[in-house]
């Protein structure tokens, strides 16, 4: 707070002493970043993704992205981040979730995506999509059928969403649209998604496997900040 | 807009540049490496109204206005941001999910008088 009779904030700042003055503005600093992501505090991070799998992701992403209005770029050499759609009104953001690992057969694997409850409860999903990578265990065609599993309102268990059936035949990264089931996630106030991979066969723990780092199954969400409805006229 | 130097009275930007690894906060924001918390200080007198930063034409705008009317009863001037842009940060949230997004008007690039 300025000293009494100064009458503008940074002028008070001006009579403090150098030490107290980079304190008063770093605790600002981290105060304002904070509410401005709507975190009570900084979150304490238990298992950081690899970076091999950050990087890969966040490649696919943009290989994946034809519209370049939301481009999750990899930051750059400089440490330049480089920024979603410019002159944006309502904050927009990009979030990818890692999978998981849940529940699996020879013939089926479960996997889990979270996403926080800021988020959850304040935004609008535009746009979701599953990356998963394939490794077939030979030449041919193999059918996987992908279940998007809903909690059910105890939260406790998972419910049947929407399947959807894929003919798999080389190794390689597929993308599956779960918007709908993210935004209805969301709506529901809930925080995991489930998805289910079934294969016909026991060659399955071969195709479902997750080799390594840089294949790590994974959704990339596009949301926006729910803008309040009644907008205050000035 | 100016910069501040030295020991300048003026309106003027003031650079701050916190370093995420100086606050431990390099664990969870991935990039960029800080945020330029710069800030607008200095003086405003009446004769300073509208400038720098501002169009000239609004500078003469304003010193008529307070020649019209009793320049005493004119409020003071401040020193404000008058160009600012968004802080593109990449974090981990409390799942550790990665969350890419724009704060806008985080970083001010100009200040003037108001």
């Amino acid at each position: 707070a300025a000293p009494k009779g100064v009458w503008c904030p940074t002028c008070g700042l001006a009579a403090l002493a150098p030490t107290t003055q980079r304190d008063v503005l770093i605790a600002l600093a981290k105060q304002s970043i904070l509410s401005k992501l709507h975190l009570e505090d900084r979150p304490n991070i238990t298992h950081p993704t690899s970076r091999g799998a950050l990087l890969t992701a966040l490649r696919r992403m943009r290989a994946q992205r034809t519209d370049t209005s939301l481009s999750l770029g990899i930051p750059g050499d400089d440490g330049h981040v480089p920024r979603l759609r410019p002159g944006m009104g309502a904050q927009e953001y990009e979030i990818l979730s890692f999978a998981e690992s849940g529940s699996s057969t020879s013939r089926s694997v479960r996997l889990h995506f979270h996403f926080t409850r800021e988020l959850a409860g304040s935004t609008e999903i535009l746009q979701a999509t599953l990356y998963l990578f394939w490794t077939v265990p030979g030449p041919g065609t193999y059918p996987v059928t992908i279940r998007l599993l809903q909690p059910d309102p105890t939260g406790l268990n998972v419910t049947g969403g929407s399947e959807t059936r894929l003919e798999v035949q080389r190794d390689g990264w597929a993308t599956l649209d779960v918007g709908r089931a993210v935004q209805s996630l969301f709506i529901q106030g809930g925080q995991r998604l489930t998805v289910e991979l079934e294969v016909a066969e026991d060659w399955g723990s071969r195709l479902l496997a997750i080799h390594n780092d840089s294949h790590w199954p994974f959704v990339a969400a596009q949301a926006r900040a729910r803008t309040p409805h009644r907008v205050q006229r000035r | 807009g100016i910069d501040c130097s030295g020991d300048s009275r003026m309106c003027c930007r003031k650079e701050f540049f916190v370093d995420f690894k100086e606050i431990g906060w390099e664990d969870w924001i991935i990039q960029p490496e800080g945020y330029h918390m710069n800030y607008c200080a200095g003086l405003c007198p009446l004769h300073m109204a509208g400038i720098p930063g501002l169009a000239a034409s609004f500078h003469t705008a304003v010193l008529n206005l307070i020649k019209a009317n009793n320049a005493e009863a004119a409020v003071d001037s401040c020193c404000v941001p008058t160009q600012r842009r968004p802080l593109s940060l990449l974090y981990y949230d409390r799942d550790s999910n990665i969350v890419k997004t724009d704060i806008p008007d985080m970083i001010v690039d100009a200040c003037g008088c108001t």
